[in-house]
């Protein structure tokens, strides 16, 4: 009876995660292998396909006032603009994961703040990687590909910014976990009872055994030929923190020499006394 | 934590409305 109530309780975090989040890894990989039966994303690899590109890429964020006045900054800024609000977006849709896991609403409301300041930008990483391969990463929804070339070939310390994130990402995606598996994994992340300022540890801390149960047989059943995976998905939970870190600390920077650039007040709120 | 945190705050107390950028 207790695997029937952690499998239902897996199958639950992966209806949430359908629901929550836009594009899924099956559908990503589907993209990235041409699979799709659609057509293939818009390639982005130097300064002019990201002129082509913004013609057949279309951005969400454009419809938001005041995006208008980016059009004439620095291409690098502009970039760095987009990224922001798509992280915003991938905010609130952690957030509607997060309240849809049993219990999370239930505690403490600071507790509940405190979960997502410190876990969104360890999911947001996570679930990237399921936009990554090695040579690049899909944006817009799957309608464009960005290639780690021209990421790396923008101008300093831009160029910095998504370098580890490709690096985690080839890592992590090399343990093969799909979006049933993912689900659960951002569930645990979410419910971490360590993070600074939480003011009932306990009830979090016993959610996320019932995760961590979850989880282990999740993997086993799907993965049975992958007998270390539990706990090699746990390390990946260290790497997590430090890009997370490393990341904070260079939009801390960005913030400080960058003048033409604002940071979004989410993700302020977000990265103020963080690490 | 709840004035430091007021557009968080809204996203978890508010089911699923647009943020006010």
């Amino acid at each position: 009876p207790e695997c029937a109530d952690l499998r239902a309780l897996a199958k639950h975090l992966y209806d949430s995660y359908l629901k929550s989040f836009s594009l899924t890894k099956a559908k990503a990989r589907a993209i990235l292998t041409g699979k799709t039966g659609e057509k293939a994303p818009f390639v982005i690899y130097d300064m002019n396909s990201l002129m082509t590109g913004q013609q057949f890429v279309s951005y969400k964020q454009n419809s938001v006032p005041g995006q208008g006045q980016e059009q004439n900054k620095e291409v690098e800024i502009q970039l760095f603009q987009r990224c922001q609000f798509r992280s915003v977006e991938a905010v609130r849709e952690i957030t509607e994961f997060a309240k849809s896991i049993p219990g999370f609403i239930g505690l403490d409301l600071n507790d509940q703040v405190t979960l997502l300041k410190y876990g969104v930008h360890e999911v947001i990483f996570s679930t990237l990687a399921s936009l990554m391969n090695k040579d690049g990463v899909l944006i817009s929804d799957g309608q464009g590909f960005m290639t780690r070339e021209f990421l790396k070939s923008l101008r300093k310390p831009f160029c910095e910014l998504m370098e580890p994130k490709f690096e985690f990402s080839v890592k992590f995606n090399s343990l093969e976990l799909d979006d049933s598996d993912l689900a659960v994994f951002i569930a645990v992340i979410i419910l971490s009872g360590d993070r600074p300022g939480l003011v009932n540890v306990k009830p979090i801390e016993d959610l996320q055994d019932n995760m961590l149960q979850a989880l282990e047989l999740q993997l086993k059943m799907n993965h049975p030929d992958a007998p270390h995976l539990f706990a090699k998905l746990l390390q990946k939970m260290t790497d997590l923190r430090q890009i997370v870190t490393e990341h904070v600390q260079l939009l801390q920077l960005l913030k400080k020499t960058e003048l033409e650039m604002n940071i979004h007040p989410l993700l302020q709120e977000i990265m103020k006394d963080l690490y | 934590l709840k004035e430091k945190h007021k557009i968080l705050h809204r996203l978890l107390q508010n089911s699923s409305s647009p943020v006010d950028l």
